[in-house]
C-alpha cells in the first residue's frame, strides 16, 4: 500500500503549474457535490475573495473581486480585477472555499471592496472601472460552499448505522460494522465484532462493499457475524421489520438488470480486475453464483483452497470483462501463477475444460465521462482506503481507467471504472478537510 | 434538488460596496441571488 504523512496539506496549485497537467472536471464525479452545476462553472466567473494586498492592519477584513483564469476540479486561479494580463500576482483558491464570494456579498454582509495595494493608484475612479468591467459578467451562486455541504447531508446512511462490509482480512465473507464518522460520503466504518478499537475500514457510501442488514443472507454470501444477529436478521429480511440503527435496502444505489436476463454458470472463464492487485487484470473463474445477479468469482492460479479469497462482483460489475478484452484493447492480461510459454485462451479453456462466459452476459455500457490520459485526480489508495493520493489518469479502455500514484512505481496503479466513487476531483480533500497524500518524492542518499 | 437554483441563471443587479460608496451593476448570476 502507498503510506504517506497523512493530514499533511498538499498544495495543488504550484504542482498543477509546474507540471502544465489538466484535472478532471467536476462534472465527471456523479458522487460530489455540485458536479450537475460545474459546466456553468468557467473562466471569467469573478468573486469576491480577501483582499491580502493590502496597506493597512491585518485585523482589518477587506475584500476584492477577482477573475477565475484557470479551474481545474475544484481549484481556481484568481486573479484581482485591475491587474489586466499582469499574471505576476495571481493565486490559487477553492471554489467551495468559505472564503470565495459570489459578487454582491461584501455589500449583503456589510463588508468593504478595496483595490490591492499594488494597483491602488492604476485607477482614479475604481467605481467606473468595476461597472465597466462587471457589467454583463457572471458571477457565482450564493452559499456556495454552505450548498455543496448541504447536498452531502441529503444522503440517507448515517453515523451510528449499522451495516454489512467485506471483511478485509478475508475477502470472501461479510461482517458487520458500525458507521463511525462520514467524511464528503466517506464512511469510517468499525467492524462490530473487533477485539481491536481501531479495526476499520473505509469505504464510499455508495461503494459496493457494504450492503444493508441482512443482505448476506438475502443474496447467499458467506457472513462473519454473531448467531445472535444472523438470527435477527431472518425476522428483517422476511418481516422488513428492521431496527432504528439498521441500514436498509433503500439507503443503497439499485444494481442493473443484467443484460438479456441471462445468468452466468459456476466455472465459466472471464477476465477480471484481481481485487487483492488492483493492477492486473487477470483470468477468472465463476466459483459461485449468488442470489439477485451476485457472483463470487476466483483468481487462477492464486486462489487459496478455502476460498478465502474468492470475490463478490455483481453480474453488471463494470470490473468483470469477457475472454479477450485484454487482447481486443492491447492490454496485458496476468496469466495463472506458473504458466510457461505466452497464454493462449484457447489452449487454457480446452486444458481446463471449461468455457468462456458468453461476451452477451456482461454489460456493456460505456457512459460518456470526459477522462483523458494525463489529467490529475485524487484518488483513494483501495489497498488502505483511508488513504487518499495525488494521482494521475495514465489510460482510458472504454469506462475503464489507469490511476497512477504520482511519484509511485507502475506496479501500485489501479484500475477503477470511470464511476467509482473512489476517485475525486482536484480539491475535493480540501474542501472536505480529508489529509490528501502529495506524490512521493524520492529522497536523495543522506551523506552527513 | 438543492443544485436547480444554481443551475439557472439570469441577468440581475448586484449590489457593489466599496470605500467610495455602493453602486449596482447588471450581472449574470444564479436564480436564487438575492
Amino acid at each position: 500500500s502507498l503510506r504517506g504523512e497523512t493530514g499533511r496539506v498538499f498544495d495543488w496549485g504550484p504542482y498543477l503549474m509546474t507540471s502544465q497537467a489538466s484535472a478532471v472536471s467536476v462534472s465527471c464525479f456523479k458522487h460530489v457535490p455540485m458536479h450537475d452545476c460545474w459546466e456553468q462553472m468557467v473562466e471569467g466567473v469573478l468573486v469576491e475573495v480577501p483582499n491580502t494586498d493590502l496597506d493597512i492592519g491585518k485585523d482589518v477584513k477587506v475584500y476584492w473581486i477577482a477573475t477565475v483564469v484557470k479551474i481545474c476540479g475544484y481549484k481556481i486561479l484568481l486573479r484581482y480585477e485591475g491587474f489586466g494580463s499582469d499574471s505576476s500576482k495571481d493565486f490559487w483558491s477553492n471554489l467551495l472555499s468559505e472564503d470565495v464570494h459570489n459578487v454582491g456579498w461584501c455589500a449583503t454582509y456589510g463588508r468593504i471592496l478595496a483595490p490591492p495595494k499594488s494597483i491602488k493608484d492604476k485607477h482614479s475612479d475604481w467605481k467606473e472601472f468595476l461597472i465597466k468591467r462587471l457589467t454583463g459578467t457572471r458571477t457565482i451562486p450564493p452559499h456556495f460552499h454552505a450548498k455543496a455541504l448541504e447536498w452531502l447531508d441529503g444522503h440517507k446512511l448515517k453515523s451510528g448505522m449499522q451495516l454489512e462490509v467485506v471483511n478485509k482480512m478475508c475477502v470472501s465473507a461479510m461482517r458487520l460494522a458500525v458507521i463511525k464518522d462520514i467524511i464528503g460520503g466517506r464512511l469510517r466504518l468499525n467492524y462490530l465484532d473487533s477485539k481491536e478499537e481501531n479495526d476499520e475500514f473505509w469505504c464510499h457510501m455508495t461503494s459496493p462493499l457494504i450492503h444493508p442488514v441482512g443482505w448476506s443472507q438475502t443474496v447467499g454470501h458467506k457472513l462473519h457475524a454473531s448467531q445472535e444477529y444472523i438470527n435477527s436478521c431472518l425476522s428483517k429480511i422476511t418481516m422488513q421489520k428492521y431496527g432504528t440503527i439498521d441500514a436498509t435496502p433503500d439507503m443503497f444505489p439499485k444494481c442493473k438488470d443484467p443484460p438479456h436476463g441471462l445468468t452466468f454458470q459456476v466455472g465459466m472463464k472471464l477476465e477480471a480486475i484481481d481485487p487483492l492487485n488492483l493492477s492486473a487484470i487477470c483470468i477468472a473463474t465463476v466459483m459461485k453464483v449468488l442470489r439477485n445477479n451476485y457472483l463470487m468469482i476466483g483468481i487462477d492460479g492464486s486462489m487459496a483452497e478455502n476460498g478465502s479469497d474468492w470475490f463478490c462482483y455483481h453480474t453488471t460489475s463494470p470490473c468483470i470483462f469477457p475472454v479477450g478484452f485484454c487482447k481486443i484493447n492491447n492490454l496485458e492480461l496476468t496469466p495463472p501463477r506458473g504458466t510457461k510459454g505466452p497464454f493462449k485462451w484457447l489452449d487454457y479453456l480446452k486444458q481446463t475444460r471449461s468455457v468462456a462466459a458468453p461476451v452477451k452476459l456482461f454489460d456493456k455500457d460505456i457512459p460518456k465521462h470526459g477522462f483523458r490520459p494525463g489529467m490529475k485526480v485524487e484518488a483513494v489508495d483501495l489497498m488502505e482506503p483511508r488513504l487518499i493520493c495525488v494521482a494521475t489518469v495514465t489510460k482510458v479502455i472504454g469506462r475503464l481507467l489507469r490511476i497512477h500514484f504520482d511519484g509511485w512505481e507502475n506496479n501500485y496503479d489501479q484500475w477503477i471504472d470511470c464511476q467509482s466513487p473512489d476517485i475525486y476531483p482536484v480539491g475535493w480533500c480540501e474542501v472536505m478537510k480529508h489529509s490528501l497524500e502529495g506524490p512521493r518524492t524520492r529522497l536523495e542518499t543522506y551523506q552527513p | 434538488g438543492l443544485s436547480d437554483s444554481v443551475k439557472k441563471w439570469e441577468q440581475k443587479q448586484v449590489q457593489i460596496k466599496t470605500l467610495e460608496g455602493e453602486f449596482s451593476v447588471t450581472m449574470w448570476a444564479s436564480e436564487d441571488q438575492s
